[in-house]
């Protein structure tokens, strides 16, 4: 899975 | 940023809206869940902690502020404004048994063992579940007025052009958040029932939705 720390959405 | 994901941006500011012009209108939070409001103000609270350590965006930072601010101004009119109409002894949903699996769930899978990381997967669980006060309220009063309906509509809408965000982030992107993508889909699946109903009632003119 590609993780994702950064969180652009609402 | 795609067509999908701004319009279910806008039709959650569009529920929210909704729901507090109508407390404030009527001056009565009548038929609203208290506990499902104070959940979304403690979702978003969890979340937007980011306000403080990473900038993304104008939008996004103006949108975390608005929602953060709406949720509170909400939670304000129900519990101190216009607690004299607030129905608590139908707001009858044990918060723990959604709140204890959430807290649980969030130190079991998250994608850092960090505060902010563990916070922010926990307000994202507990979206998926924080509705559950209010459409049990419906189910256990038999009914909604159409307004309600109309700000769970709204925001059942929001979930689902989210995911549709979602196909088009990874077709366009590769972007593929897995966490908030399983619990998205799980909170919309709780929508369907209520947008059966509200399609076969509501929309065909009947002022109250009454449960069959």
């Amino acid at each position: 899975w590609k993780h994702h720390v950064l969180h652009d959405e609402l | 940023m795609n067509v999908f994901r701004l319009a279910g941006d806008v039709s959650h500011l569009v529920a929210i809206i909704i729901l507090l012009l109508k407390i404030w209108r009527s001056r009565s939070c009548a038929g609203i869940s208290g506990k499902s409001q104070l959940l979304f103000a403690l979702v978003f609270t969890t979340r937007y902690l980011d306000l403080f350590t990473v900038y993304i965006s104008a939008y996004n930072t103006i949108m975390k502020v608005v929602f953060l601010a709406l949720s509170y101004a909400t939670v304000y009119l129900i519990y101190m404004r216009f607690r004299n109409t607030y129905d608590s002894e139908n707001d009858s949903f044990r918060v723990e048994f959604l709140l204890v699996p959430v807290i649980g769930l969030s130190f079991l899978e998250h994608y850092a063992f960090t505060p902010m990381e563990v916070l922010w997967t926990f307000s994202i669980f507990l979206e998926a579940v924080a509705i559950m006060p209010q459409l049990f309220m419906i189910t256990k009063t038999g009914e909604a007025e159409s307004i309600t309906t109309h700000y769970l509509f709204f925001l059942g809408l929001y979930r689902a052009l989210y995911i549709a965000n979602w196909v088009w982030r990874y077709h366009t992107e590769g972007f593929f958040d897995q966490i908030a993508v399983v619990s998205g889909v799980v909170q919309t699946i709780f929508y369907c029932d209520f947008f059966y109903l509200y399609v076969t009632k509501v929309v065909q003119g009947r002022s109250k939705m009454s449960l069959p």
